[in-house]
């Protein structure tokens, strides 16, 4: 999998539309504090089918739209694509038949409704979605997405927590 | 379920033990399981010892010295199964400029082996100076965040000083 | 008991919102006693809107920002009851350049309103160019601590760039 | 009370003496990850009587003698003084009559036997210590003294923990 681009409109701070493009090697996203750069990164985990509002600082998944500033009103609905170019049998679980070729993933949510996949613009169920990324050795999980907490988390977790992240590896 | 948690533990150690003499430029750290016999049932415990310092465990180390070998850790797990994105928010923060030049000599090294691409958040001079692009997020108007290329040569005169 | 809590309480608060004001250039926050009438068994929220950002629980803002809210919250602890001395380890690590500059005006005005001395460790070169003068800590002798004087020259032409 | 002076020797990894002046306005430290600048701030919360090992990051008090290197042996003592001038009726509380004029509190562990306390030459108990930092507005649990780990605590603290910061500055 060659992960090239993330879309985002509507979620959190970024209530325009945005496209990131992932090129090779190291790519640096820079910014004042809380301009929107972790924002951004939670963006990935989301589209890749995180579950849990509170590893994205929210109280309920809804908190992710955007809420709305003193000048614009909050939004319904949040989307966020993830483009990759796939090789290998992947396109094939998500009945594409094509066993090469682009991959575009799509989570959208709307207010009080839950989220909802697409992937190649068929619907399909977030567990599809994660065994795609699972299959390419990412996903939500995966310990090569380190939020901002994550290192003081690890060194401060107990042993018995720690054996968890190498569980989760595995 | 046991035998491949350990198997797991074997490769993940074996990486992170060659990551972190290579981050420190030098001393030695391991994993070990511990109180229990069962794998499922143990702790994982990081021990580590920077160059000229007692093996300790890793509550005993410094700030910095502690987010460095967390970073070899979580690269360990990772090179026991390459992602094909690996995203870094801030790892960077505690950490002083000779151990940053290192940690950035490390992600060179992991791009030059494996095709995984990386995100790397900063507000460290250094760090976007070993970058091959920079995008920018701005909030020009409160609230609403958007995203912008940076010019790589202008940050470089930053840090040329 | 109760009531000397507080009144504690509202002179933190006090000095808490006009420090936050202070350090965001703007915006407002105000601390909050939940979850009880009685102050003893109460807890303390924090509730805070940076410039131009709705009103939320600290736990909802940026990690610098939440950083920044936590030095105004400590400041205002301290106001209350000014001590001789002030030591602060590393805390501007999440900040970006500009909230630095920020906290080092606040530190200069703090130095003119009490008579605390204040020790400051830091890895920023902005920081460490508004320092008054500089110590060096350095470990030639592996795991030796030495204290050395830092020429606060020297470091300002790092910055100065 | 103005803090002028702090003396360290055998304490972490200041093995050799060293002296600190404390002069009025902003001293800055400065270091390499690991050289023992958190170690030298510790040190004054120490020998302003902290109790608790697990708030230095050791196990037991011993902990903070110099435990050697791989080309010194381990000392069997630390000891640190910091030295003030007191304005006001402080001295008398450790029976000096003088009532202005410079104190010097000194803190030695010996290992395997604990701390003592001596305060212009006299010895006094880790309470009298307390007490005078205590009237000075200061002491090992001033909200002043912000640790490395102090920031993201405030940050992660429960509301009931957060509260009792605020009974310990009252
Ligand atoms: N649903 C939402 N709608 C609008 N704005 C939001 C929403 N959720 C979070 N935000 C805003 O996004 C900002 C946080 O952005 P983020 O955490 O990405 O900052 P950052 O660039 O990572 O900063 P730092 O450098 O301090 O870590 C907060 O100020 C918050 O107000
Ligand atoms: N009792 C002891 N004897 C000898 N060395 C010790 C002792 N206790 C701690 N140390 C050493 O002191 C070092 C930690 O120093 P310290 O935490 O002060 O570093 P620091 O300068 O604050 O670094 P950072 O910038 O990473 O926070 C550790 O490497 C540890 O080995
Ligand atoms: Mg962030
Ligand atoms: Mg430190």
């Amino acid at each position: 999998m060659k992960i090239k681009r993330l879309r985002l409109t509507g979620f959190k701070s970024f209530v325009e539309p945005a496209e990131l493009r992932i090129e090779p090697g190291l790519t640096g996203v820079v910014g004042p504090n809380g301009c929107g750069k972790s924002n951004l990164l939670e963006a990935i985990r989301w589209v890749m089918g995180e579950s849990s509002p509170k590893s994205m600082r929210s109280g309920g998944m809804d908190d992710v739209i955007f809420a709305g500033t003193s000048s614009r009103p909050a939004r319904d609905f949040a989307e966020v694509a993830l483009v990759a170019d796939l090789e290998g049998a992947a396109l094939t679980s998500i009945g594409d038949g094509d066993s090469d070729g682009e991959l575009e993933v799509i989570r959208r949510i709307e207010r009080g409704q839950g989220s909802a996949y697409r992937a190649n613009g068929r619907d399909v169920r977030a567990k599809d979605i994660s065994l795609i990324f699972a299959d390419a050795a990412t996903g939500a999980h995966s310990p090569a997405l380190v939020s901002q907490g994550k290192i003081a988390a690890v060194i401060s977790a107990k042993p018995a927590e720690r054996r968890q992240m190498l569980e989760e590896a595995a | 379920g046991r035998i491949r948690l350990k198997a797991a533990f074997e490769a993940v150690d074996t990486h992170f033990q060659r990551l972190f003499t290579t981050l420190f430029n030098g001393g030695a750290a391991h994993l070990e399981l511990v109180d229990s016999d069962d794998p499922l049932e143990a702790g994982l415990e990081i021990m580590a010892q920077p160059p000229g310092k007692k093996l300790a465990s890793l509550t005993l180390l410094s700030g910095g010295e502690q987010a460095l070998t967390a970073i070899a850790l979580i690269f360990g797990l990772f090179l026991t199964n390459p992602a094909p994105i690996c995203v870094l928010d801030e790892v960077d923060a505690p950490l002083d400029d000779a151990n940053i030049e290192r940690f950035c000599d490390l992600l060179d090294k992991m791009v030059a082996e494996t095709r995984t691409r990386y995100l790397i958040v900063t507000h460290n001079a250094v760090t976007m100076s070993r970058m091959h692009r920079l995008f920018g997020v701005t909030m020009v108007e409160q609230g609403v965040s958007r995203l912008v290329s940076v010019d790589l040569e202008a940050a470089e005169e930053l840090v040329a000083a």
